[in-house]
């Protein structure tokens, strides 16, 4: 709808009035009374009257800034000045916001405060988006980036007003972050990166704030990211930006391996889901986080009696909930056939749930495999212990939930096979009782089959994970030591171990740095 | 064996077309994790100090914005009482100060060209800043080299310290340029 | 092959890398010691 008449003007005005404000020496020392007149001065022009005249207020202002900031940054006059005369124009407006957002209401009445600051945000993200529409590639970062970063410092100071509504604050930060995700505005991918693992930030949300209520917030903005890489990632063919993008997202990662690897090991299995099977390194990475309380025991510890340690019994925590992922009906005659084994026609059927498409490298639902080979091994899990054992490959053998890991590694072809495998090999983590059940089942799938083929493809889903940088996840170091040490899987016997000299030497590397 | 993408022979062609193609390692072969300018060894957190997924290092600790008493901000009131920066008239702590901190910055140039002025040289092998000890002539002096005992910055412990050195007239660094501007 | 949107998408994101975030973007601003990147001397410490 359109703009009241002269209402763009009257902002013109009153916003060029608070940037003269923001910049005087007296501001510091006056602050509360210039403000307190400021507000007062915009309710006198009927600026704060309604809903829709404030959101036209912020909106027209913010259009305004970013006008000013492309101007500046393209005018050659101001050749080095350019950035910093964009942020003094943008500090002010983002002082403005702090401002009325601390002033709107009675100083209890918080809800007041984030409904202000919510629709200013979601203003400016449409601001954005219509900006980054309208320009395309001549859309310019720089006004937003300094808008949300300034803003965010600002709000998260220590203050008692807006200690008050932290969490609140932050989720309106991270709702506007995921409207102006790269997969809606790409030409804001990299200020977005930026934005979301700024260390106030990711602290606020990761640490400061109690019951880890601002995981789930971050695991959503990551899975943004993650999505918006992986069909570039999926090619393997990276341009320099998409690469530049791919590196930033692995520091990223790295910091929260380092400083938050429980977030990590949580919510590991959905990061894996949309992930590609292609980027190792990036997968290794987030499968080889661990708690910070653990200590794990050298994996080339000789004779290491992983079923001895006390860890594996404890089953990891996965988030969110996956179950969800598995279709309700083949979920119900998956609990029925692990339960009785029947019907029979039910392994038969079970590829016609999992295949989507018949096109090569399309074919199978990946995330219905993952979840559904995270399900199978839990109930196993969950089965064994409740016969007073512990997993192994006798315990596990000749199980309900093995016939369907056994039956699904034959009736697959060659990609649903890869894919089967690696949702096993995904869950080869830090000691704990998924990592050594999984290691079991990779073990006796390898031990148990009649075709090399299978045997090779293990093999491969190990040795690529293996073959790359560090970091390894430590269950994916002793399921390979076991592999190539134990002389129940007769490993070095078999034609694939030697089908090419760089394959030979990779496993003989692979097994010195093992043994 | 498996003859389409998921068997061996798949990884083995990759592997080779990996040997000539660095697109093709970035992804799958990794790269070394530990040359991204992340400290993976610290005890320290990473985030306090993370300055950017784009960026080469760490955060210099004047660029991490820290929220003060508003007492404190004074620059609006002094600003146009504040002398101009003039490196000469600082004393060397200051100045190595400047320099340490400075990394990639016209700054550490500028400390360093007014230590060389002051007879500072820094040694680029040693990766230290010395001086001849006062009052202590080289007990030898030819034309590439010399010996003697020197005074040098300790970073470690943040002070001079002597100790006797032969030095190697091309290890030292020239004078720095200084952009005209 | 990439689709029509991702083709666009990354268009966008090879036009975005020309004017990557700068350091000071994200830092108040410092009247008084601005920075001033400059390549140094890779003898000097970098960091």
């Amino acid at each position: 709808l359109e703009d009241p008449p002269g209402l763009y003007e009257k902002v013109e005005y009153l916003l060029s009035e608070w940037v003269r404000h923001f910049h005087q020496p007296g501001l510091l020392r006056d602050g509360d009374k210039i403000y307190a007149a400021y507000v007062a001065r915009l309710q006198q022009q009927g600026i704060l009257k309604n809903d829709d005249l404030i959101q036209r207020f912020f909106r027209i202002s913010m259009e305004m800034c970013v006008e000013l900031c492309y101007r500046t940054l393209n005018d050659p006059v101001n050749g080095g000045m350019s950035r910093p005369k964009c942020y003094h124009t943008m500090d002010a407006f983002v002082k403005l916001v702090v401002v009325l957002v601390r002033y709107s209401g009675e100083s209890s009445n918080t809800l007041a405060k984030v409904n202000l600051l919510n629709k200013v945000l979601l203003t400016v993200t449409q601001v954005l988006l219509a900006d980054h529409e309208k320009r395309q590639v001549e859309f310019h970062q720089l006004p937003y980036h300094r808008f949300f970063i300034m803003i965010l410092n600002d709000l998260c100071s220590p203050d008692p007003v807006f200690d008050a509504i932290n969490f609140p604050v932050l989720q309106c930060f991270c709702t506007a972050y995921h409207m102006v995700r790269p997969s809606k505005a790409p030409g804001f991918a990299y200020t977005w990166l930026e934005l979301i693992s700024h260390r106030v930030f990711v602290s606020k949300l990761l640490l400061q704030t109690p019951q880890q209520k601002g995981w789930p917030l971050f695991h959503q903005l990551l899975i943004d990211v993650f999505k918006f890489l992986s069909p570039f990632l999926r090619n393997a063919e990276l341009v320099k930006p998409t690469q530049t993008l791919y590196k930033g997202t692995l520091r990223v990662l790295l910091v929260l391996l380092h400083d938050f690897p429980e977030f990590l090991c949580d919510y590991h299995f959905s990061f894996c889901d949309v992930i590609p099977p292609n980027c190792i390194q990036m997968r290794n990475l987030i499968l080889s986080a661990f708690p910070r309380n653990m200590r794990l025991p050298d994996p080339f510890t000789p004779n290491l009696k992983v079923e001895l340690l006390p860890d594996i019994q404890n089953a990891p925590r996965i988030l969110p909930a996956y179950i969800q992922l598995i279709i309700p009906d083949l979920k119900k005659n998956l609990d029925n056939y692990i339960k009785t084994r029947a019907p029979v026609t039910f392994l038969q059927e079970l590829r016609g749930h999992l295949q989507i498409s018949s096109e090569p490298g399309k074919q199978y639902n990946s995330s219905l495999i993952n979840a559904l080979v995270l399900y199978v091994g839990t109930q196993a899990i969950a089965f064994i212990h409740s016969k007073s054992g512990t997993p192994s490959p006798t315990t596990i053998a000749h199980t309900a939930h093995m016939d369907i890991f056994q039956h699904l590694v034959v009736d697959l072809d060659t990609e649903g096979r890869y894919l089967f495998l690696n949702a096993i090999a995904n869950q080869l983590r830090y000691p704990n009782s998924h990592t050594h059940f999984f290691s079991c089942a990779l073990l006796s799938l390898f031990a148990e089959t009649n075709h090399e083929a299978i045997q090779e493809q293990i093999t491969r889903v190990l040795l690529e994970r293996l073959i790359v940088n560090r970091p390894h996840p430590w269950g994916l170091l002793i399921t390979f030591i076991d592999l190539i040490k134990n002389p129940t899987y007769n490993f070095w016997k078999h034609d694939f171990v030697h089908c090419a000299p760089e394959i030979e030497r990779l496993f003989e590397s692979v097994a010195k740095s093992c043994m | 064996m498996v003859q389409d993408h998921y068997g061996m022979v798949g990884l083995l062609t990759f592997i080779r077309g990996a040997e000539t193609d660095p697109n093709l390692v970035a992804l799958a072969l990794g790269s070394d994790l530990t040359t991204l300018g992340l400290h993976l060894n610290s005890p320290e957190s990473l985030y306090s100090t993370f300055s950017s997924p784009f960026a080469d290092s760490p955060s210099r600790p004047q660029d991490i914005d820290y929220p003060v008493p508003q007492e404190y901000l004074i620059h609006s009131y002094i600003r146009d009482k504040l002398a101009p920066i003039r490196l000469s008239k600082y004393n060397e702590d200051l100045l190595f100060y400047l320099y340490y901190t400075s990394g990639g910055d016209l700054l550490q140039l500028l400390a360093a060209h007014e230590l060389y002025t002051r007879d500072w040289r820094y040694h680029k092998e040693e990766k230290i800043w010395i001086t001849r000890a006062p009052n202590m002539r080289p007990t030898k002096v030819e034309t590439t080299y010399e010996e003697g005992t020197y005074c040098y910055f300790d970073l470690g412990t943040w002070r001079k310290a002597h100790r006797d050195m032969k030095v190697e007239y091309d290890r030292l660094a020239e004078r720095p340029s200084i952009p005209p501007a | 092959s990439l689709g029509q949107d991702k083709v666009y998408q990354l268009r966008m994101l090879e036009s975005a890398y020309k004017h990557m975030p700068e350091p000071s973007d994200s830092e108040k601003v410092r009247p008084y010691l601005q920075r001033t990147p400059y390549p140094t001397p890779p003898y000097h410490p970098q960091h």
